[in-house]
């Protein structure tokens, strides 16, 4: 219904106007409505700056710039209508290690509301995890998983992993 | 409703029968390329009742089930069972009573597919109902696949709504 | 011309029946016309199994065994009409560090055709790297650009990132 | 015909002027996100005659003018040089006989545009002549940017073929 959207629209607007700056650690954004007379067709514009850059479109922005935005909008309406469960398959990929450890605070913020589960070949996002799985595939073709320490994590994706290869 | 565990048998690359145990807090998944842990992802989109096989990266239903490889044959069926602790007591009113709630779903070669919930068989749609019932269901913002980050960026505008429709 | 594509197609195919090999340590591909009476209009399908698994399409393949795939393809193409320069802008990203291995190899082996820009995050394949150039914002906005050594260009990348951040 | 050093002043994020060298073999370029690694790869397509603005990630091609930021006023004009080393004489017949060969394109906020080759004024089709001369040109498979590895592989199978095309 319009006014069902209209609401969400708000909300998740608000949220992610006061989220993004924590996340870039300053800057500003927003979203905008393409048809405010045409609430059910209307499309939804990102507006974007990273800190001390001008706002200009979205397409302008880095890889990882990109990525950090749309972990923004993700995240805001996350936390608007939050599932009991969040799945996240390396959406840590694109991100300097600064950045990376912006997105893993966020996580950490958000522990409370719900249950996380992060697939991620970063370290440190690994160093987030209560418990950790390792897939492997010694057997060509046949997944394996095992509960792995931290540490062993690290080294499956670290320097050891051309000895295995 | 949080997740307790995850049985895969048959599913993509998960021949052999494989259970992962979720904590409360956070569950890190790793390995190298290739692996399987997407494809744990597909697991839990497609026993919460994914329609579309190509959002799991597939042409048909059936590319779910072990194909095959250099040293197994393929199987026949692919099953995967997903339980919820169901001790806030979140659950529809039908499931509220229970400690916890397992749904299942399996699909054989022939294209016959079941589906259970706690090992009673049901329909597609009641596990899709039980889901919209907790606010659990596949929304896409809980269940962020890989690349979907890159295709908020590049979406149309009028495409992107579809992410906010989803929590309105 | 319909001849000029037929003998550009059947160079790049034989080269890429090779290369995916190589870069995956095994497996096969190949490239196939979706309509071979249409030379002008048809369409290019890729065909691939990594090693020891069943040949299936490539929509099946993870993250980062598409993107090993799409290299190949590309430097089969580079391989049959180089270029005296080749620009690769985080080609690596989606690799694991067995896959980054086999990635820096191949570019290695292909240093004597042509002269290779690479923008990497990966610590691994700035090694190759016969001058590495750091690019800065210190002033918000505002690009620099310094030569760096390599540990200097690791430690932009690595730990100390948070220390600047 | 290989690159020997690039210019850049007033190009996207290069407010001040930038002089790169490029040596033979592996030059490699590093840095954090946003700090203008890509844009180094834009200007160099832009430079050897790029004319849509959609490739270098802008909706018009005065995107690519510095336009300011917290502490900097906009640029007027926008301005970058590629110069290679001709010691193999692979340039067409009537550059064959320089030793160093320079392109070079400016673009003022009016819309105005000037090109140069070896600092005389051209046309933008001498210089996109200079470099299918050479078979240099931006060839798509020569200057992968970043995410083209991803849309090869989601191509529709007759958006792929235009790959091989460039090479035929
Ligand atoms: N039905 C199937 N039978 C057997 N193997 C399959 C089936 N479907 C997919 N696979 C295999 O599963 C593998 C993909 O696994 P997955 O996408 O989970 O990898 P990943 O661990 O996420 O890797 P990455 O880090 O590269 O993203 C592919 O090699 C594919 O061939
Ligand atoms: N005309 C312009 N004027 C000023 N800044 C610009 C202009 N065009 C682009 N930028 C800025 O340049 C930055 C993008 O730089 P670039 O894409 O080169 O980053 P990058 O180093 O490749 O980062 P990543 O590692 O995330 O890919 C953006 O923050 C964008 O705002
Ligand atoms: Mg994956
Ligand atoms: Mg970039």
């Amino acid at each position: 219904s319009r006014k069902r959207f209209r609401e969400t629209f708000d909300a998740v607007n608000s949220q992610f106007q006061e989220l993004f700056p924590k996340l870039f650690r300053g800057g500003r954004a927003k979203l905008v409505l393409t048809d405010e007379e045409n609430l059910l067709e209307t499309g939804v514009e990102i507006i974007a700056s990273p800190p001390g850059k001008k706002l200009q479109s979205i397409t302008l922005l880095s890889g990882g710039e990109k990525a950090l935005t749309a972990i923004a909008l993700i995240f805001s309406i996350f936390l608007i209508k939050p599932s009991p469960f969040c799945l996240l398959d390396e959406v840590d990929a694109p991100l300097d290690d600064a950045n990376v450890d912006r997105f893993n605070d966020m996580i950490r913020s958000m522990i409370g509301h719900s249950q996380f589960i992060l697939i991620t070949h970063n370290k440190r996002t690994m160093e987030l995890a209560d418990v950790l799985y390792g897939v492997t595939m010694e057997e060509a073709g046949a997944s394996k998983m095992v509960s792995v320490r931290l540490n062993q994590a690290q080294e499956m994706v670290g320097e050891t992993q051309t000895a295995v290869a | 409703m949080r997740l307790k565990s995850l049985e895969l048998i048959g599913f993509k690359s998960f021949v052999d029968r494989t259970v992962i145990h979720f904590e409360e807090g956070v569950t890190g998944i790793v390995g190298p390329n290739g692996c399987g842990k997407s494809n744990v992802v597909d697991a839990i989109r497609w026993v919460m009742g994914e329609m579309s096989a190509k959002h799991l990266r597939g042409s048909d239903m059936q590319d779910v089930i072990f194909n095959g490889s250099e040293t197994r044959q393929a199987m026949g069926m692919s099953q995967v069972y997903l339980t919820f602790d169901n001790s806030d007591g979140r659950a529809p009113a039908d499931f509220s009573k229970y400690n916890e709630i397992q749904v299942g779903r399996r699909l054989y070669r022939s294209g016959e597919s079941e589906y259970f919930i706690n090992k009673t068989p049901c329909r597609l749609k009641d596990i899709i109902d039980l889901f919209l019932g907790t606010g659990v269901g596949t929304k896409a913002y809980s269940v962020v696949e890989q690349g979907m980050i890159g295709s908020i960026i590049t979406a149309k505008p009028e495409d992107r709504r579809f992410f906010l429709e989803e929590a309105a």
